[in-house]
Order: C-alpha cells, then sequence, then structure tokens
C-alpha cells in the first residue's frame, strides 16, 4: 500500500488490484465485496472500512466514479481509503468514526465507462450500455434513479449525454447500487456522491423547489462540511439544495436516497469551477482530496453526534 | 481531441440564451456546463467542447451575434496530455 502512488489517475484494473491488495493487507479494517456486474460483466467492488464489530454498525455510503470522465472521483474514493486506514492509529476522530461506523466505498461506480474514458474516449461520461433500437450507447447513471423520470434536465433520446436510459435502473450498476441500498437502509445514514466541475456541496431537492422536511439538519452538517473543507487550502465551495444551487433536474441518486429514508444525502462537486475541466491536473488530486476529506469527516462527525 | 476547443460562454439576456441554444442545437457539441442546452440560462457559464472543424463556426456565430465568450481551452489534445503529467515529473524529481 505504501507503494501506491494516490496522487496520479489509475486505470480501472490498477484500481481494482489496489481494492484486492487493501481487503488483503488491511484486513482489520477492511473488507471487500461485489454487489453485482455491469453491463460489460464487470465486477461492481465495494470496500467496506470500519473496525469490526459484533454488533450492527450504522454507515455511510461514499460512491465515486458515476460519470466517467470526471477522474477525479475514484482519486477521492482511494485517497478515503488510504486516508481512513493511515489515520486510524494517530488520529482520535478518525478512530471514533472507524469504530463507530462502516464507510462503504464504491471507488469506480460506472465501471465500464471509466474504463471507455481511459482507453477510448476521454470524454465519454455515460455508462456503455446498449438499447437494440438505436446505434447510440449509454445511459447517464445519475438520472437513472427512480426519481421524477426523465423530465427536465434529462434526455429521453439515446444518444444524448444526459439520456436516462429506457426505465429507472435500467443500468445494471444502478441496479445494483439500489438494491445494495435498500437492503442497508436502516443502518446507511448517509449517501455521498462523487462528482466534479462546480466546486459545490449538493441535498436534496434536485427535482423540485420545495425544502426537505429535515432541512436544518441537513444545511448545519453542509454549512460545517464546507467550512471544513474551507479550513484547508481557503478554496470556497457553495452549498444548498442541488435545485436552486446548481439547477433542477429530473432527479438523481441523492433524490432517490433521501426518498428511500437515507436522511443525509450530498453530492459533492469536487474542484474544479472550469479553469482546467475534466482535466484536473495530477498535480491538485493531493490539495482537492484533502480538503475534501475534512468535509467528509465533518459530515460523518456530525452524524455520530446526532 | 487535437485542434478541438473549449468555449467558455456567458449569455447576458433570454435574447442571448434562445440564440446560444439555437446555435448549440445545430453543432455535435459536447457541453460540459450545464449538462444539457435546455438548462442554459442568463449570466450562466457556459462551457462547450467544440470539435476543430466547428470552431471557426462557432467564433463567427458568436461574434456575429455579440454574444460575450472566451476560449478556455484552445486546443484539448495537449491539456489530455498535460492532465497525467505528474507521475513522470514526480519520477524526475526523485
Amino acid at each position: 500500500e505504501s507503494q501506491y502512488d494516490y496522487e496520479v489517475y489509475h486505470s480501472l484494473e490498477e484500481i481494482q488490484s489496489w481494492m484486492f491488495e487493501m481487503n488483503k493487507t488491511q484486513s482489520h479494517l477492511v473488507d471487500m465485496f461485489s454487489i453485482g456486474k455491469s453491463y460489460e460483466g464487470r465486477p461492481l467492488y465495494v470496500l467496506q472500512i470500519g473496525k469490526r464489530s459484533r454488533h450492527q454498525k450504522k454507515a455511510v455510503w461514499i460512491d465515486c466514479g458515476v460519470h466517467a470522465r470526471e477522474w477525479i472521483g475514484p482519486a477521492f474514493c482511494q485517497w478515503f481509503v488510504k486516508e481512513a486506514i493511515n489515520s486510524y492509529q494517530y488520529d482520535s476522530v478518525t478512530r471514533r468514526l472507524l469504530n463507530q461506523l462502516n464507510f462503504y466505498i464504491m471507488p469506480v461506480f460506472n465501471v465500464d465507462g471509466y474504463h471507455f474514458s481511459w482507453t477510448t474516449d476521454r470524454f465519454w461520461r455515460k455508462t456503455r450500455s446498449k438499447n437494440h433500437k438505436f446505434h447510440c450507447r449509454g445511459v447517464d447513471a445519475n438520472r437513472n434513479w427512480k426519481v421524477k423520470w426523465c423530465e427536465e434536465g434529462a434526455s429521453s433520446h439515446p444518444c444524448d449525454d444526459t439520456y436516462c436510459g429506457p426505465f429507472p435502473e435500467s443500468e445494471p450498476e444502478v441496479k445494483a447500487v439500489a438494491k445494495f441500498l435498500r437492503k442497508h437502509k436502516k443502518r446507511v445514514k448517509a449517501y455521498i456522491s462523487i462528482h466534479a466541475y462546480a466546486q459545490m456541496l449538493l441535498y436534496p431537492y434536485s427535482y423540485k423547489y420545495a425544502t426537505i422536511p429535515n432541512f436544518n439538519c441537513v444545511e448545519l452538517a453542509a454549512h460545517n462540511a464546507v467550512t471544513a473543507l474551507y479550513s484547508a487550502y481557503g478554496v470556497r465551495y457553495r452549498y444548498g439544495p442541488a435545485s436552486t444551487t446548481l439547477y433542477v433536474s429530473s432527479g438523481s441518486s441523492i433524490d432517490w436516497a433521501y426518498r428511500n429514508g437515507i436522511p443525509y444525502a450530498f453530492a459533492f462537486e469536487l474542484r474544479d469551477t472550469g479553469y482546467f475541466g475534466f482535466l484536473l491536473p495530477e498535480s491538485l488530486i493531493n490539495p482537492t482530496c484533502t480538503e475534501t476529506m475534512r468535509a467528509v469527516k465533518a459530515i460523518a462527525s456530525g452524524l455520530l453526534k446526532k | 481531441y487535437a485542434g478541438d476547443q473549449v468555449f467558455r460562454i456567458t449569455p447576458s439576456d433570454d435574447e442571448e440564451v434562445q440564440v446560444l441554444k439555437n446555435i448549440l442545437g445545430h453543432m455535435k457539441v459536447d457541453l460540459w456546463q450545464p449538462n444539457t442546452a435546455s438548462l442554459i440560462c442568463k449570466n450562466a457559464t457556459v462551457d462547450v467542447h467544440v470539435k476543430r472543424n466547428d470552431t471557426q463556426g462557432l467564433h463567427a456565430h458568436l461574434k456575429q451575434q455579440h454574444i460575450d465568450y472566451g476560449v478556455f481551452i484552445s486546443n484539448l489534445q495537449k491539456e489530455i496530455e498535460k492532465q497525467t503529467g505528474y507521475r513522470s515529473s514526480r519520477k524526475r524529481r526523485s
């Protein structure tokens, strides 16, 4: 693990072999399992991070790499695991978090798309599924959840980047995550999805302008998270309901998670705001992940206090 | 992606929004933000990746319509290659 370079981007094969290595060498804190298979048959791996316990612990879900071209996402998920394990011995906050919570980390949600963006088309964002009626491939996995189906901010045309799929959960990747979260929804108290490009921390709703019932708690958690993030390098993140902070959309995984009873559902839009676009240089992996780590720890610590 | 460009456009009123939607609707472009042309609105930044063969046309259209814009990536292929340059520079340093 010490040999692994967390400050460069990695191919899917490298990330998966890193996961196996983590599972093998850090077995006191790490467990690895597959929740299903992608459209192209690749396993959908999840790491469970946390101290083993006899009783069922509450949990936090983090997924990265929903959109293939946002490479900083998988880099952050790996960073999170590395930091959690390395700081467990000396950082009391991390120790408390890992002792009392489990973190389910899915470093690459859209495995087929991520592989495709590495090998063929750097700016691919969708999955790689194919509808037999059309020649275009892929679905925007974050618009494939059963929220407000395929309305504003989504497309029902398979050639579009925001194509929402033939029906909700038509993508095996989305179906697998939804099934896992439904199964564990009593224990999963926070859902976090990592994206890029806007420097924002968003929470439901994204499909309507109404305020969520537990707005005050979620707003406070978001405020604490962006404050913690700012404390690292002075980078400001906007935060708020996705509909008013970013734009109203057909709904995404955060809306789905919230509707399914997960009270804290967030989408991070990591660096940057358009200077590098989707081509965030490797030299910025470290600061981006360092500050985001603080934000995620703030959310999880707030959860524990609750 | 050699020669492809990313334009940064900020429509300042509803008329410019409509013109921009119309221009982009007739080209095969990759919107970086917002995710879809229907979400373009006034005073909000639009970043759009345009194929090499279409860049001159877009420059001309935007100038003709007096829409404020800039090019924030002038050669996408060069930027792609720069993104993963950290590994080799770190090796050189060590």
